[in-house]
């Protein structure tokens, strides 16, 4: 019988072992885990997501994305041990049972597949879609441009041989299209998580103008607190605050897009390296690395469950 | 599948925003195939620029003679590539 115990959360894994594991941990927790097809992506590939759910009917929600850029391994692989965790620690964890007491959480582990089985078979470096472009050999959209907010500004490129190439057109790429429908089609999702890697942030809306998000001093005082319970584990060191104040400004992103959308919580993590690694951070940093996330996404989910809209 | 041989990762601290402008013109010359694994920000914040070995010359002489620091974050991407690919096979096997 498979089990997720004599599953590897320390190491990295391919496509197929992820896709696998995602039924293992259903097969694990059947009252609690379901696993639903959103889409496709360019290649076909399905995309998966997790439904943690103790019944009811379209219950607020939380949605959790890892992998939307695919070398940031990192994100994949905490995104396969906090979906673990939360399966485990339902029943047990006050905090997460609270949680799921009255909250969905949907988590799409690998939310650009293409991208991800390209980064094992030819380049580990590969950051966008595989989506054909017309008229340019260049291959790929940067899914974190290609969202319908300040879609094409200046804080994206036009050009499809960039890394930051936003695509032809809005949601062009299958795999945002289907989290765009998913999520307007459900309707009641009051929190968009998406986490990348590696530069140790905690952001928020706005990426694509300067103007504050109205919600601006609840999100940074959240951001604040996440990033001390973070740093609390092992001293791992996070910025936080709009994307356009703490980086620069960046059109066409999930979290611009959700919340303008009506999604208030919305955050993105940057997650470690704590040394000099980059996006090839040594496997041995997976679990200390989904560790230290653990209680920052907590209090966010928290703070979504106590402070409804 | 692509090799990443003497492809190194550079470190650069943009004192100003002088430099900064300077770092993103590199990204703008495609012939140098420049990847920013980390976009400068603001000065003291460091960025983070994949150079392929073909490159590393040109953009080594470009940050020295604009005085921009750097460091070799990584020294051969390869070889940390091959680690890795290493380490994930250990673990399958065990």
């Amino acid at each position: 019988e498979r089990s997720t115990g004599t599953f590897d959360f320390a190491s990295y894994h391919t496509i197929d072992e992820i896709y696998n594991w995602l039924d293992t941990l259903v097969e694990n927790h059947p009252h609690l885990v379901s696993k639903i097809q959103i889409g496709q992506s360019y290649e076909n590939r399905p995309l998966y997501v997790l439904k943690f759910s103790t019944g009811g009917s379209n219950r607020s929600a939380i949605w959790l994305d890892t992998g939307i850029h695919s070398r940031e391994w990192i994100t994949q692989a905490t995104g396969i041990w906090t979906a673990n965790k939360i399966a485990e620690e339902y029943g047990q964890d006050p905090s997460i049972t609270a949680i799921l007491d009255s909250m969905d959480i949907f988590f799409e582990i690998v939310t650009n597949p293409d991208g991800f089985a390209f980064t094992h078979s030819s380049n580990r470096l590969w950051r966008k879609t595989r989506s054909l472009n017309a008229g340019s050999s260049c291959v790929g959209v940067d899914a974190n441009r290609n969202w319908d907010a300040g879609f094409g500004g200046s804080g994206s490129s036009s050009n499809p041989c960039s890394e930051t190439y936003h695509g032809p057109y809005p949601n062009s790429e299958s795999e945002v299209k289907a989290i765009v429908d998913f999520i307007l089609g459900h309707g009641n999702v009051k929190s968009v998580i998406s986490i990348h890697s590696y530069s140790q942030m905690l952001l928020f809306p706005y990426g694509y103008k300067t103007e504050p998000a109205p919600d601006y001093q609840e999100l940074n005082e959240l951001a604040k607190k996440a990033v001390s319970d973070l740093a609390a584990v092992y001293g791992t060191k996070y910025t936080y605050g709009s994307i356009v104040d703490t980086i620069y400004q960046a059109d066409g992103t999930t979290v611009d897009w959700a919340y303008d959308n009506g999604v208030k919580y919305s955050f993105t993590f940057e997650l470690r390296d704590t040394g000099r690694y980059g996006f090839l951070l040594p496997s041995s940093q997976i679990i200390p690395t989904a560790t230290e996330t653990w209680p920052a996404l907590l209090d966010i989910m928290l703070h979504v469950l106590e402070h409804p809209y | 599948e692509e090799l990443f041989v003497g492809h190194q990762v550079l470190r650069v601290t943009a004192d100003n925003e002088e430099h900064i402008a300077l770092l993103q013109g590199l990204a703008e010359q495609a012939e140098l195939q420049v990847d920013f694994w980390r976009h400068p920000t603001s000065p003291g914040n460091p960025a983070d620029l994949r150079v392929p070995f073909s490159s590393l010359q040109a953009v080594k002489i470009f940050l020295e003679s604009n005085g921009i620091p750097y460091s070799i974050m990584i020294q051969d991407v390869q070889e940390l590539l091959d680690e890795e690919k290493k380490t994930m096979l250990k673990s399958r096997r065990m």
